[in-house]
């Protein structure tokens, strides 16, 4: 099956965008 | 704007020791969450682990498991330790929890994650620690690509040897030693 996968960079930049 | 869903639903679970109470009713479920940014949300709103006063412990598992030995989930399972000295306290321990969380939510072992049940962290005088805790003991494989992908998600040099120890041995143990499973 599939998988939701998300790398540091990317929750990193989630945390700083509004 | 739609929120990014998270492969699972995550507890995150505070335990502050008061002696005076039985050890399950100083364990709480603070929230869950299922999206990148209920994290955010929920991690910028709550203490760093450097702030809580000792015998403090922050613990995230997957929805359905419960921080201890003896959910049916963690039984036959272990956990990969860190333990920092008291110096880390300051400069490395909030910044190791982070990784730790940000390697769960966003499913950092690949197909492995599926052993994956959790993570705790206690703060502790005499030093803190932190633990990825997986399913299964048995696992080598899966166990083994763990522990070398989250040693170099924390950036730990390779010198340093870090070890996986079953929950069934920490829970016998006769002296403060517990052996380790696997090492990497």
């Amino acid at each position: 099956g599939t998988r939701i996968i998300y790398d540091r960079k990317f929750l990193l930049d989630c945390r700083s965008s509004p | 704007y739609m929120k990014h869903p998270l492969q699972n639903r995550w507890g995150l679970w505070f335990y502050k020791n008061d002696k005076s109470k039985m050890w399950q009713d100083n364990l709480r479920l603070i929230t869950k969450f299922d999206t990148v940014e209920d994290f955010w949300a929920l991690y910028n709103n709550i203490q760093p682990p450097s702030k809580l006063s000792s015998g403090c412990d922050y613990s995230m598992f997957k929805d359905g498991i419960e921080p201890m030995w003896e959910d049916r989930s963690n039984k036959c399972g272990g956990r990969w330790l860190i333990t920092l000295a008291k110096q880390h306290r300051r400069t490395e321990l909030d910044h190791f929890w982070l990784e730790t969380l940000l390697c769960l939510i966003g499913e950092g072992f690949g197909s492995f994650s599926r052993d994956i049940c959790g993570s705790v962290i206690n703060i502790r005088a005499k030093g803190d620690k932190i633990a990825i805790w997986t399913s299964n003991a048995e696992n080598c494989e899966t166990v083994t690509y763990i522990g070398k992908k989250y040693k170099e998600s924390l950036g730990l040099p390779q010198k340093l040897v870090i070890g996986y120890q079953a929950h069934a041995d920490t829970a016998t143990k006769s002296n403060s030693i517990t052996k380790n499973k696997f090492v990497v």
